[in-house]
C-alpha cells in the first residue's frame, strides 16, 4: 500500500458501489479505490446466484476467500495437472437414474459447500460455482490484492475462460467514473482474443466449436442459468443421503452383493 | 559445515540439453524448466527459467502463469505470439523474431505458434517455481471441468463438449496441421 493510503482520520461503513446483473444472478462490488480498502490492500465482492445458476469459470490474480452466507451448492477448482479423480464407472451412477442415458465423465475434484463454509481459492486457479439449492446462494468474497502471490499491480483482475461477461448490466453507485474493477465484468473471455484457427488447432476441433469458445454471441453475462440442472460426478452431499441411496440401491438390486 | 553454506551452493544448470526436457513431443518440440526444486539457489532469488523449442507448424498450448510474470527472449527463428488480457483483448498478436523480447504479465493468457519455421526461446519467470495452467490438452483447466459445465458454459452439445475436452491428448506442445498458418490466410 502507499503510505498515504493509511492516513485514515475517519472510518465509515461501506456499501457496494456497483451491481453487475447477469442471467441467473448479480455480483455487487465494493469500490477498492476507497482508502479503507486501499489501506487493507483488499477488495470485496458479493455474488448472489439464483437457484440452478452457475458462476462461469474464471481465475483471479489474487488469493480469494469466500464465505457462504446463504444457500448451498458445489464448486470446482482446476489446478492444471491434477488428475481427474472424479470418474463415473461403468455401473450405473446417480446421474444416470431416471435419465435413461449412460452418463460418462471424469473430471477434477468437485467440492460441496453450504451455509457457514469458508472456501479458499488460490491465486490464478480457475474456479466455478453452482447453486443446487432452492434458495439464493450468497457468496461474500475477499480478494487479497496485496498478497505477494499477486504480481499484477494493486488491483485484482478476473479472467473469465467462458461466456461473455460484458453482457452483464452495470449499474454504477455514487462513486461514478470508470474503475479497473468494473472493467473485469465489462469484458470478453480470454479465448476471445485468440485467433479462431489457432484455437481450433489447439483443441483439435472444428472452427465452429472454436468460435463458440469465444462466446461472442453469448448474451447471458457471467452467471448463467442451467434449467435442466448440472450433472457432474460427485459423492453424496451428506451421510443421510448416502444411506438413503444405499437403501434405494438395495431395493433395486436386493441385498448388496459383496 | 561449509558444504551447507551459500559458498558451496550449486549455481549453474544447463537447460539446452534435450535429454533434460521436462515435456517432449517428438513431432512438435520440447520444454525444459529450471526452478528452485532443480536448482535450490533459485529459492533465494525467487526466480526461475525455462527453455522452449517449437518445431515448424507446432503450437505451445494456450496457457497462463498463475504466479509469475514471464519474460520471453527468442534465441532462434520466429513464432506468432498472442497475449490476451482479462478483458479478452489481444494486447499482443505479433510475429516475434530472434533477438526480440516479450513480457507476459501474470495470468495473461498466451499462445505461441511456430508457423513457417521453428522457434527457440528462453524465458525468465519472477517466481522460483512458476506454475503454468494450460487451457487445452490433457492437463488443462478445460479437461478438469465436468462435461456439463463445458456444455453450459459454451452453449454447445455434450458431444461437442467432450470433443473440446478430450481431442487433445498432449499436455503442452502440439503438432498443428498447418491449417492455422496466418501468413497463408490472407
Amino acid at each position: 500500500q502507499q503510505q498515504g493510503e493509511c492516513q485514515l482520520n475517519r472510518l465509515s461503513p461501506q456499501e457496494p458501489t456497483t451491481r453487475i446483473q447477469a442471467e441467473a444472478g448479480v455480483t455487487e462490488l465494493w469500490d477498492q479505490n476507497n482508502q479503507q480498502f486501499q489501506c487493507a490492500g483488499v477488495s470485496l465482492i458479493r455474488h448472489v446466484i439464483q437457484s440452478r445458476g452457475m458462476l462461469l469459470p474464471s481465475y483471479v490474480n489474487t488469493p480469494l476467500l469466500a464465505y457462504v452466507e446463504r444457500g448451498r451448492g458445489f464448486y470446482g477448482i482446476m489446478q492444471s495437472g491434477c488428475p481427474e479423480t472424479f470418474q463415473s464407472s461403468q455401473q450405473m451412477q446417480q446421474g444416470e437414474r431416471g435419465a435413461g442415458s449412460r452418463f460418462q465423465d471424469r473430471h477434477q475434484r468437485i467440492g460441496q459447500f453450504r451455509q457457514g463454509d469458508i472456501i479458499a481459492f488460490p491465486a490464478g486457479a480457475a474456479h466455478w460455482a453452482y447453486n443446487e439449492g432452492n434458495e439464493e446462494l450468497v457468496l461474500v468474497c475477499l480478494e487479497d490484492s496485496s498478497n505477494n502471490a499477486n504480481q499484477l499491480g494493486q488491483f485484482s483482475r478476473r479472467f473469465f475462460i467462458a461466456g461473455n461477461p460484458q453482457q452483464g448490466q452495470q449499474q454504477q453507485g455514487q462513486y461514478g467514473g470508470k474503475s479497473l474493477r468494473r472493467e473485469r465484468f465489462e469484458s470478453g473471455n480470454v479465448f476471445n482474443g485468440f485467433d479462431v484457427e489457432v484455437l481450433a488447432e489447439a483443441f483439435g476441433v472444428d472452427r465452429e466449436i472454436a468460435r463458440r469458445l469465444q462466446g461472442q454471441d453469448d448474451q447471458r453475462g457471467h452467471i448463467v442459468n442451467i434449467q435442466q440442472g448440472l450433472r457432474v460426478v460427485r459423492p453424496p452431499f451428506s451421510q443421510e443421503q448416502e444411506e438413503r441411496e444405499e437403501r434405494q440401491e438395495q431395493g433395486q438390486y436386493g441385498p448388496r452383493m459383496n | 559445515g561449509i558444504e551447507e553454506t551459500i559458498c558451496s551452493a550449486k549455481v549453474r544448470q544447463n537447460i539446452d540439453n534435450p535429454s533434460r526436457a521436462d515435456i517432449y513431443n517428438p513431432h512438435a518440440g520440447r520444454f525444459t524448466t529450471v526452478n528452485s526444486l532443480t536448482l535450490p539457489i533459485l529459492s533465494f532469488l525467487r526466480l526461475s527459467a525455462a527453455r522452449g523449442v517449437l518445431y515448424r507448424d507446432s503450437i505451445m498450448a494456450p496457457h497462463w502463469v498463475t504466479n509469475a510474470h514471464k519474460v520471453i527472449y527468442i534465441t532462434k527463428g520466429e513464432s506468432r505470439i498472442q497475449i490476451v488480457d482479462h478483458r479478452g483483448q489481444a494486447v499482443l498478436d505479433d510475429r516475434v523474431r530472434q533477438g526480440q523480447v516479450v513480457v507476459v504479465p501474470q495470468n495473461y493468457a498466451v499462445v505461441k505458434h511456430a508457423e513457417t519455421e521453428g522457434c527457440e526461446w528462453v524465458e525468465f519467470n519472477t517466481n522460483d517455481n512458476a506454475m503454468i495452467n494450460t487451457l487445452s490438452g490433457r492437463t488443462s483447466a478445460i479437461r478438469g471441468l465436468p462435461v456439463d459445465v463445458i456444455a453450459n458454459s459454451y452453449q454447445i452439445s455434450r458431444d461437442e463438449a467432450r470433443r473440446l475436452k478430450f481431442n487433445r491428448e498432449e499436455t503442452l506442445i502440439f503438432r498443428s496441421s498447418g491449417r492455422a498458418r496466418s501468413s497463408e490466410r490472407v
